[in-house]
């Protein structure tokens, strides 16, 4: 299983 | 001038052991409404926010927002001179921007320390956390979460948490085997913090590295109780309230079938 990025969820405002 | 104040000096240690296997650094934001921290780890795949409110300080005073650059580490090495029950003070000066003070004070006032460190410039930027309505969330005793999580890093690298409104089950899976750990709702909720209680709109079934969950339950000194927050396919949320003053919340983002 592939570990996500927390930045492919939360963006910069 | 900033200056916060807080009666309970042993606080502090606390969350700085709650974050140092994640963090080496990160910015303070201080306001009106309190200290604030937001900070991703080193590879990017959880997020640390802490908030504590200015009303949970013993006396809290921010004449201007202010964003403190905080090395960790240098800060752990300066609160273990403080001892548990000492009174601590954070104070920073307008006119000297490039360091903040921390003053511990003993319970009968013979003993008053002062070490000034110095602040560092980090341009961390914040990420925006979307308001989610999650499918699940779950509160259970702090220590049997980090009980739960360091049974199942036995077994493997990864948990899936299968939540349905019954209970929450942690399986992992490695080369010695599989274990899986199955913990029912409770029946009767006398003892608000000894109970499992699961508020669900849909039952979820996520998987996440078990590495990260150990780094975050350094956190359950803080609280009896910890939350989590769960929906597909969007990161987990760990919280640990602070009593009276906030809370430490981690995010940490799911693994996916390849």
């Amino acid at each position: 299983m592939a570990q996500r990025s927390i930045t492919s969820f939360f963006a910069p405002p | 001038m900033f200056e916060a104040r807080l009666v309970q000096g042993s606080l502090l240690k606390k969350i700085l052991e709650a974050t140092k296997d994640l963090l080496t650094e990160a910015t303070f934001d201080c306001s009106s409404t309190g200290m604030s921290l937001q900070a991703m780890d080193s590879s990017h795949v959880s997020l640390v926010s802490l908030m504590l409110r200015s009303d949970g300080f013993d006396a809290y005073r921010c004449d201007r927002n202010l964003s403190m650059g905080i090395n960790l580490t240098s800060m752990t090495k300066i609160i273990k001179c403080s001892s548990n029950d000492d009174v601590v003070t954070i104070k920073a000066d307008d006119n000297n921007p490039d360091t903040v003070t921390f003053m511990f004070e003993s319970p009968n006032q013979e003993k008053v320390s002062d070490f000034e460190m110095k602040l560092m410039d980090l341009d961390t930027e914040h990420l925006g956390i979307p308001e989610t309505d999650y499918s699940v969330v779950v509160k259970m005793p702090a220590q049997e979460f980090q009980r739960v999580c360091r049974d199942m890093s036995q077994i493997g690298e990864s948990v899936t948490i299968c939540c349905t409104k019954d209970g929450i089950r942690f399986s992992a899976s490695g080369d010695l085997g599989t274990g899986n750990i199955k913990i029912a709702q409770s029946a009767n909720v006398d003892k608000e913090e000894e109970a499992v209680v699961i508020e669900m709109q849909e039952a979820v079934t996520l998987t996440f590295a078990l590495r990260y969950l150990n780094f975050f339950t350094r956190a359950t000194s803080l609280s009896g109780q910890v939350s989590l927050s769960m929906s597909p396919e969007v990161p987990l949320v760990v919280e640990y309230k602070i009593a009276d003053m906030g809370y430490m919340r981690y995010y940490l983002a799911p693994k996916i079938e390849d």
